[in-house]
């Protein structure tokens, strides 16, 4: 473990702590996009397979744990909840899933390191969790306007992988033979999906403004 | 190679 490494998941962690805020507080779903939190649960869903037969460390199972009980309870929220499905703003969370879960199948039956079951669904979980966001930055687009807390949400689910590239970077120079292709392709994609919302993030945050999406 | 086989990453 290094410092890249675990402030990439704590920043992960702080994404999903927003979004639970904002949905178990103030009851509401409002410009959360459902497909891309049903995505999520996948993506752990498939990631996760070996929780119970490998263990890592205590810290590897509990986040595994936390990240796969969250993901799941969120979609319940949006989809359950008597309150929080109200302001769940369907008529513009229209992107369909299949259009990002068989692209990412497929390259998996392809383009993976082993061709077994748990791996195969292990690399469609990275091809997955790259694209998994595309609905929701859709729905910033269309959202009139755009939350703080939707904003920060969005923010730190983009910083975390960032702090994975330094961290492979820095694995890559102090563990020798340390080489993860298709983790750092998948990573890089999914980092370089955030740039231009980054761009206007911060733009919004310096000159002072409300965080809007050019449609 | 990739031994992507320990996965010790979240």
């Amino acid at each position: 473990m290094n410092i890249f490494r675990l402030t990439g998941d704590l920043t992960h962690l702080m994404s999903i702590i927003v979004l639970l805020l904002k949905i178990h507080t103030i009851k509401s779903c409002a410009g959360i996009s459902l497909k891309t939190q049903e995505l999520y649960a996948l993506v752990f869903a498939t990631r996760y397979l070996d929780i119970f037969t490998t263990y890592i460390s205590l810290y590897n199972t509990v986040m595994k744990l936390i990240f796969l009980g969250t993901s799941f309870s969120i979609v319940w929220y949006m989809r359950r909840h008597k309150t929080v499905r109200l302001s769940y703003d369907k008529n513009n969370d229209t992107f369909r899933h299949y259009f990002l879960v068989l692209p990412c199948f497929l390259l998996a039956l392809v383009l993976n390191n082993r061709f077994t079951v748990r791996e195969v669904l292990w690399t469609f979980s990275l091809y997955l969790e790259a694209v998994a966001i595309i609905p929701q930055l859709v729905l910033l687009q269309r959202s009139k306007n755009v939350d703080n807390l939707t904003g920060n949400y969005v923010f730190f689910l983009g910083a975390y992988r960032g702090f994975y590239l330094i961290n492979w970077i820095y694995r890559y120079f102090t563990e020798n033979h340390y080489r993860r292709w298709i983790t750092w392709m998948a990573g890089i994609v999914q980092t370089a999906l955030y740039v231009d919302f980054f761009y206007y993030y911060f733009k919004s945050w310096k000159n002072n403004e409300k965080l809007k999406l050019p449609a | 190679e990739d031994a992507s086989s320990e996965k010790d990453e979240l």
